[in-house]
């Protein structure tokens, strides 16, 4: 944990009455350390530092605290502000569907994930969910969404010989017509730096006009995940995070990035393969897992 | 001033930005201090002899091995096993691709019994790769039962490679580790050293966890090598490097792309160019 690690940088600190600026540098060498095992992105993790040496060094009128504690608490307190909010919600429209995107890198979850969500809307929102199969490309992806769907009872909407724009498209049409109040599209995995299926996404977005613009992330990332973030939010303005595979062992720094970056909030964590595997976000938990 | 710009905080700070930022996590931190070491005693001179200095560290970090598998027993027995979403299908699907244009047989065995239109998944990549298919008969068919009969097909109609997919998995349920050990052991039962090869796919865009993986699959099933997937993005897939150093796996191939010929052999010098031009 943290404070194992910063334990023995923790000597320093002891017999001192207050954090000072020179007794605290191993203590952030260490938190430093302990952000880039944890995947947080280089940058970050200077930046990120160089936050808990001023929040510490200004925290210092905590008198008859111990130090090492006090520099602990700055450390995640800092961090449980930066992951938060907490309860974040997806916006719903104020008249028709609400449109949800969900887009993302390859195998990150995405297919799995919008049926998750759509169970989680009508058991817990009590919504009529729609979920449109809009990537085309993967052998057999509709058909991967279509038994989701039918092993929860929700339909699942396609239009073979389409492209995804016009799937989706289609999609909400279809689900105005039914009286769905929820759309969720389901899109194929792509690279932020493929052009031309970075405008796609963006002309999905442009025909839907979705309420809500979800990136979902695999837990596992590492470095990477700045970059795929800053694409990602330039063309189109992400209104939230998905992070999945909290149930293995990744620590997660890639939510650092994707909230520097994007500013959007982490709206649930995927934590397994089951279609009830889908928590609510909890800041401190993060922080904590992050912090090793 | 010959050699590039001269050796100062600012060039190795930068030298460590990009060997983390390529995702070598620690690797990076003690390969940086170890270019300021040999620059305090005088063994650097410029940019240019750092940058020389840890190409050739990187590529010895590699080792020898890995590259091209060489197909010596028939049927080659391969099992692909790794995390949800890694890229093993996909992978599957290339190798039968390349081994096809290589003038071989192949069979495909659907070991994912699991996930949603996982066998279709296959099914279909084996079409269009002119490969054959075994998949299970009956609903939520033991992966292990799927692998025997895959084999067991081979051996009857003298395929030369068989690619056995395996669900994915997270290397922390200890449940699904024992499944994939069974899978393992009774593909044995059929041919007594198969799996020839048993190669984990990794993420390219995994962060240090893909280490963990690693020793946690070979822990479970011997993993033999390595498929490092999705290299076609930003990411370097410098985790390799810990994995290298933790249990010395080779890596046979990367996936650059998501259609059938988007496989290459893994090449050392190409891989750590990447990283450090
Ligand atoms: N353990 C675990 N597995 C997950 C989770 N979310 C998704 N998966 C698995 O991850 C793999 C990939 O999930 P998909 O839903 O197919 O991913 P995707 O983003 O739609 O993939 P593409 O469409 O190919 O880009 C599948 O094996 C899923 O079962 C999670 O939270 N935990
Ligand atoms: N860009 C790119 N995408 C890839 C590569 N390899 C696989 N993919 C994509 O990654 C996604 C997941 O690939 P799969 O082959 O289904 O992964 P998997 O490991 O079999 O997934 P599970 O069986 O669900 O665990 C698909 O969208 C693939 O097209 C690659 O080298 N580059
Ligand atoms: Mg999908
Ligand atoms: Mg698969």
């Amino acid at each position: 944990s943290l404070t194992d690690r910063l334990s023995s940088s923790f000597s320093f600190f002891r017999g001192k009455k207050e954090l000072t600026a020179d007794n605290i540098e191993e203590g952030l060498k260490g938190v430093r350390q302990a952000l880039l095992e944890a995947d947080v992105h280089f940058k970050l993790a200077r930046e990120f530092t160089e936050r808990v040496r001023e929040r510490a060094l200004g925290d210092k009128r905590l008198k008859g605290v111990d130090p090492s504690e006090q520099f602990v608490h700055a450390v995640h307190e800092e961090l449980v502000e930066l992951m938060g909010p907490e309860d974040a919600r997806l916006s719903y429209a104020k008249t028709g569907p609400t449109v949800i995107l969900m887009a993302g890198l390859q195998g990150a979850g995405k297919t799995t994930t919008c049926a998750k969500l759509a169970k989680h809307l009508r058991e817990k929102h009590q919504k009529r969910p729609l979920l449109v199969a809009a990537d085309v490309k993967r052998p057999a992806a509709v058909e991967q969404l279509q038994i989701l769907g039918n092993n929860i009872g929700i339909p699942v909407f396609h239009v073979p010989g389409k492209t995804p724009p016009e799937v989706c498209a289609a999609g909400v049409a279809e689900a105005k017509a039914t009286g769905c109040d929820v759309v969720l599209l389901d899109t194929a995995g792509r690279l932020h730096v493929d052009d031309e299926l970075m405008d796609e996404v963006a002309e999905i977005a442009r025909v839907t006009s979705p309420d809500d613009q979800v990136l979902v992330v695999d837990a596992m990332t590492g470095q990477d995940a700045v970059n795929s973030a800053k694409a990602f939010h330039e063309r189109l303005t992400l209104s939230g995070v998905i992070l999945t595979k909290m149930d293995g062992d990744a620590r997660g720094g890639a939510a650092l990035a994707l909230k520097e970056i994007t500013g959007a909030p982490i709206l649930f964590v995927g934590t397994g393969e089951k279609v009830d595997d889908i928590d609510a976000f909890h800041p401190e938990r993060m922080a904590g897992r992050i912090l090793g | 001033f010959k050699g590039g710009r001269p050796i100062d905080e600012n060039l190795l700070s930068e030298l460590e930005e990009l060997l983390y930022t390529s995702d070598l996590g620690p690797i990076a931190g003690e390969l940086t201090e170890e270019l300021a070491r040999l620059h305090k005693r005088g063994e650097l001179k410029g940019e240019d002899d750092v940058r020389t200095c840890l190409r050739t560290t990187l590529l010895g970090k590699l080792g020898e091995g890995g590259g091209e598998v060489e197909l010596t027993h028939k049927p080659e027995v391969i099992l692909v096993v790794g995390v949800n979403g890694s890229g093993k299908t996909t992978s599957i699907a290339k190798l039968a691709h390349r081994f096809k244009t290589q003038g071989k047989s192949v069979l495909l065995g659907a070991g994912d019994t699991f996930r949603a239109a996982a066998a279709d998944q296959l099914a279909i990549w084996a079409e269009r790769n002119g490969a054959e298919i075994v998949r299970q008969n009956k609903d939520n068919a033991d992966p292990a039962a799927v692998a025997f009969d895959t084999v067991s097909a081979a051996l009857a109609r003298d395929i030369d490679v068989v690619l056995i997919d395996t669900a994915g998995r997270l290397h922390t349920q200890r449940n699904l580790m024992d499944e994939l050990a069974k899978v393992r052991r009774v593909i044995a039962k059929k041919i007594p050293d198969a799996p020839h090869h048993t190669w984990l796919v990794i993420d390219g865009t995994n962060g240090q966890n893909a280490i963990e993986q690693a020793k946690q699959f070979t822990a479970a099933v011997e993993v033999t090598g390595l498929v490092v997937a999705k290299l076609d993005g930003t990411a370097r897939g410098g985790a390799v490097f810990g994995i290298h150093e933790a249990l010395g796996l080779p890596v046979q191939y990367i996936g650059t792309g998501e259609s059938l010929e988007l496989l290459e052999p893994f090449e050392p010098e190409p891989f750590v160019d990447a990283i450090v031009s």
